[in-house]
């Protein structure tokens, strides 16, 4: 029966269409993305991609890729991009550009931030059901954390913990936040 | 044993106990029953996979109209002692907690050729917290012959939001840029350890020995 599944498969789909966002901010932008459980066939190439559209300004919460490798294509706009491993200075800190590509290895962490343009790109992912783990925001490693973990890691009182954990509401596109310092000084 | 037995002053390298020999290989056994093996102590731990909802909640009750307040809320936390193993899928965060009377020792196996790595073998360390790099410095002082291996802890050592730019960080968690500089932990010399004055006071269901007194103390 494999040659009826591999006939049959689906080959191509649509990320590009802002109805089928799997994350959408308003503020912010939107991310769709595609893994096996939506297109089968990427489990034999062991791949997934995602498209991410950044309004003016909005940021995608700083997290890293659990499983895969990312490479990011940009289609239009501009923005800056960090890229931090396990040693202090960040191993890419720049401004991509459309038509640029930069590749994020696994495990390493990753922020953007667009530019007045908006950013736009797609990025190739090294896993047929890559998994991304956010450093900030609603779904993020540091509001699965205790409190007192915070308090006592980052030697922050308990307001600044609680301001860590949930000043940032949204999933993983931000809004740009002109207020944000006071905010969490209130 | 009883908790008073664990003293675990000093740690040695361990001969197996047996060894045995077969035609195509060798099998070493080591004796379970040595004091570095048992005196494990105990503790608890919580590991953040990505997805996974906030499950255990707290609520403060105010006392004058009885309502109640969310206080905090976080990932499951679950408890170890001596003999437990702890696997943790690749790639996800944790933190661990020693909240016994003794030592708490843990022997990590790191598979570096697990599915998930695309990465090279080398084990890498990526910390959400802590500075742990001039602990290691000190360490480069004292001894010259481990230098290359020293440099590649000191590099693996550092807090991975110590590489981001302050401001973007602040502006993606909502907070100040002096909070966002604390999660970088420049100046905190504590290393990866830290003493928790106090105690740590976290939401978490009660060990079972706990709420076996629990009840007794509550019972009719």
């Amino acid at each position: 029966g494999l040659e009826e599944t591999i006939c049959t498969t689906r080959l191509r789909d649509n990320i590009a269409d802002p109805s089928r966002a799997d994350m959408y901010n308003p503020k912010g932008g939107r991310i769709t993305s595609l893994n096996s459980q939506k297109l089968p066939i990427l489990s034999y190439l062991q791949l997934s991609a995602e498209r991410g559209v950044l309004y003016r300004n909005a940021i995608m919460a700083p997290h890293w890729n659990l499983n895969a490798h990312s490479v990011i294509y940009v289609t239009r706009g501009n923005g800056r991009i960090q890229v931090v491993g396990n040693y202090k200075q960040a191993v890419f800190d720049g401004e991509l550009h459309q038509g640029q590509l930069l590749i994020v290895p696994q495990n390493f962490a990753v922020v953007k931030q667009a530019g007045n343009d908006g950013f736009e790109w797609v990025a190739f992912k090294t896993n047929d059901n890559a998994m991304s783990s956010p450093l900030a925001g609603r779904f993020s490693v540091i509001r699965g954390m205790p409190e007192e973990v915070l308090v006592n890691a980052y030697r922050i009182s308990r307001a600044d913990a609680r301001n860590l954990k949930y000043n940032r509401e949204e999933m993983v596109v931000f809004g740009p936040q002109s207020g944000s310092q006071e905010r969490a000084s209130a | 044993r009883g908790q008073s037995e664990c003293r675990v002053q000093s740690l040695s390298a361990l001969e197996p106990a047996r060894r045995i020999e077969s035609e195509a290989g060798v099998t070493e056994f080591w004796d379970e029953s040595n004091e570095q093996f048992q005196c494990a102590g105990r503790g608890i731990q919580g590991t953040m996979i990505p997805g996974c909802p906030e499950t255990f909640q707290s609520f403060q009750q105010s006392q004058e109209g009885g309502s109640t307040r969310f206080n905090d809320h976080h990932q499951k936390i679950q408890s170890y002692r001596q003999g437990d193993i702890i696997a943790l899928p690749a790639g996800v965060a944790h933190w661990c907690y020693n909240d016994g009377e003794t030592p708490l020792v843990a022997v990590s196996v790191l598979d570096t050729s697990n599915y998930a790595n695309q990465l090279d073998q080398n084990p890498r360390k990526f910390y959400l917290a802590g500075n742990p790099r001039q602990q290691q410095q000190q360490q480069q002082e004292s001894g010259s012959s481990y230098h290359h291996q020293q440099t590649q802890q000191q590099r693996s050592g550092n807090n991975i939001f110590n590489g981001f730019d302050v401001n973007i960080l602040a502006e993606a968690f909502g907070v100040s840029t002096e909070t966002a500089r604390k999660l970088q932990s420049e100046n905190d010399n504590r290393g990866n350890i830290v003493h928790v004055k106090n105690g740590l006071q976290v939401i978490r269901p009660p060990r079972l020995e706990e709420e076996e007194r629990q009840q007794e103390v509550r019972g009719n």
